[in-house]
Formats: structure tokens, sequence, C-alpha cells
């Protein structure tokens, strides 16, 4: 199958926030995000990796845009302390890029081109999501010039 | 931004691998998946979230076919050896469930309402990953059916 890369996109009005510990068990995805909802939060990434501990928690992340996040800080913390999880981090140092195309399935190369990019250029790669057609990373905010030329220079040789 | 729900797909040809613990710097990432694209394994999900401890290690989760179950693992065994992991976790009892249409952000309330469909049905999540255009659960294998059902239920109402 063939994989067209249509190209590289980058956003750096994202905030990343992790909801530490939250229980593992069903609701409790829903009780977060309709919260968020409830508040007319926009959330772009969310990313839910394995359970870390022998306790039944899992840490939660996503993001919202910088302009959000007052009112997300709020909104987290007063989930945090109900489900009683290990805190909140909040970290706007970041930035999102992806490399956007079209049948990234069947192309086993497409995100190791991609995050061997960004290791040439010394990026460090914090978070990773990824779809049919897309794979993003967060990376350091003043990084993403320097991520988005690297990425760019890998699928598209100019 | 009107959000169009195009339908709801599932994949029960899943197994989700997790390598524990790979040192948190650039080029992990790299190293991981080109070895898979070397052997020409496709990777569907790839999620990576958040540092869950005072080292620099963080937990890498992909998902790759049953078919490909074996093979991989050895891949994985070797890379984890040789990066000195806290260990690998092979689950072939999961499936993915998806929800799938366009202009995702801009709707808080669609992943709310899936995963609140889930919750509903008493499906516990295991991994999340989102995109643009689609919102992916890890569930337990044999609660697949259910899933598709209940999140359909839910944006079509039928
Ligand atoms: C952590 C969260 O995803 C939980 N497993 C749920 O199903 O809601
Ligand atoms: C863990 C892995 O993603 C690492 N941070 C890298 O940049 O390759």
């Amino acid at each position: 199958k063939e994989f067209i890369i249509r190209g590289v996109t980058h956003d750096d009005n994202v905030t990343k926030i992790a909801i530490l510990g939250v229980p593992d068990q069903p609701g409790i995805a829903y009780k977060i995000f309709s919260a968020l909802a409830k508040a007319n939060i926009d959330v772009d990434m969310i990313v839910q990796s394995i359970r870390n501990s022998d306790q039944n928690v899992i840490d939660m992340v996503f993001t919202v845009t910088k302009t959000d996040l007052h009112q997300v800080k709020a909104i987290i913390d007063d989930i945090g302390k109900e489900m009683e999880t290990l805190g909140v981090i909040v970290d706007d140092n970041v930035a999102k890029v992806s490399a956007v195309g079209a049948g990234m399935l069947g192309n086993p190369g497409i995100a190791a081109n991609m995050f061997g990019a960004l290791a040439k250029a010394g990026i460090n790669i914090e978070v990773i999501s990824t779809s049919e057609i897309s794979i993003s990373c967060l990376i350091q905010a003043d990084k993403v010039t320097e991520a988005v030329n690297a990425i760019h220079q890998c699928f598209f040789k100019d």
C-alpha cells in the first residue's frame, strides 16, 4: 500500500496536562472529559498508555490550548482531589509536531523515519500519539521550528 | 465547527506491546521502530504518555497484529536487553475500537460521549490515542462487539 505523506504540521498553542494516578476503572475517562466538555474546553490529544504500577491507577495525559490553561487547571484540580489522584502536572513548555498523510498503516518505516529525523536533530520526543493518517509528537516548545524542518527534510528532501 | 462522526470501527487482530522503562532520550523511539520496520512489521498505534518515575525512563506502548506477535517479541526482547529496560509486556487480550469522523477538534463532547458509552457498558478503557479524525481505545478483546454497539448507539441512536 502506498503511503503518501502530505505534510508536516505544528502547533505551538499547546499545554500538556497529566493527571497522575487516576483510578483505572470504567467511568473515569468519561468523568474527566465530560467535565472539560461541560466547560467548553477543546481537548486536542488524549493519550493514555498503560498502568505503570501494581495499584489500579493510571496516568491520563491530554493537551489543551495555552489560553484555556487557567480554567482547565481549576477543573482538573477539583477532579484530582475527588479521585484522590497522585497529582497533576501542567507543562506549557511543549509544542506539537505531526507528519500527516494517508495510509500510514502498512508502511512501517514512516514512524521510524519521523522519529529518526527528530533524533538526528537531538530533539527528545515527550509524547507520541498516532492514527491512520498522522503521527504526532510533543516536543520542547523552542525546538518546534527545528523539528518541522528536520521532518520535512527527511520526507521531502528539499 | 461541525463535527461529523462517520462511523465506529473495530479491529480484533491486535496485540498490545509495552516496553517498560526505555531511556527517555533522543534516538530511542527511532531505535525501536526502525528495528520493527526493518523486519517489515506493521505497527498500528504508538502511544507514549509521560515519564512516570524520577529516573529518566518511560514506557513505550504500541500495537501489532496477532500474526506478527512471535517475530515482534523476539525483536523487542533483544532491544529491551540492550537498552536495559524494566521488561516487556505482551497482551493479546485486547481489541481496538474507534470513533471516526472529521473535525474532532473543536467538539469537546465527542471524546466524552465515546468514553461515556463504554463506561455505561461497564467496559474499561485500557489505552487511548486520538487524532483530528479519530478516537481509538484498546479494550478487553471479548468486549469488542458490545463496545461497538454502545458507541454506535450513543452517536447514531439507532
Ligand atoms: C483511566 C480510564 O481510561 C479508565 N480505564 C476508564 O475506563 O475510564
Ligand atoms: C522514549 C523516546 O520517545 C525518546 N524520548 C526519544 O526521543 O526517542
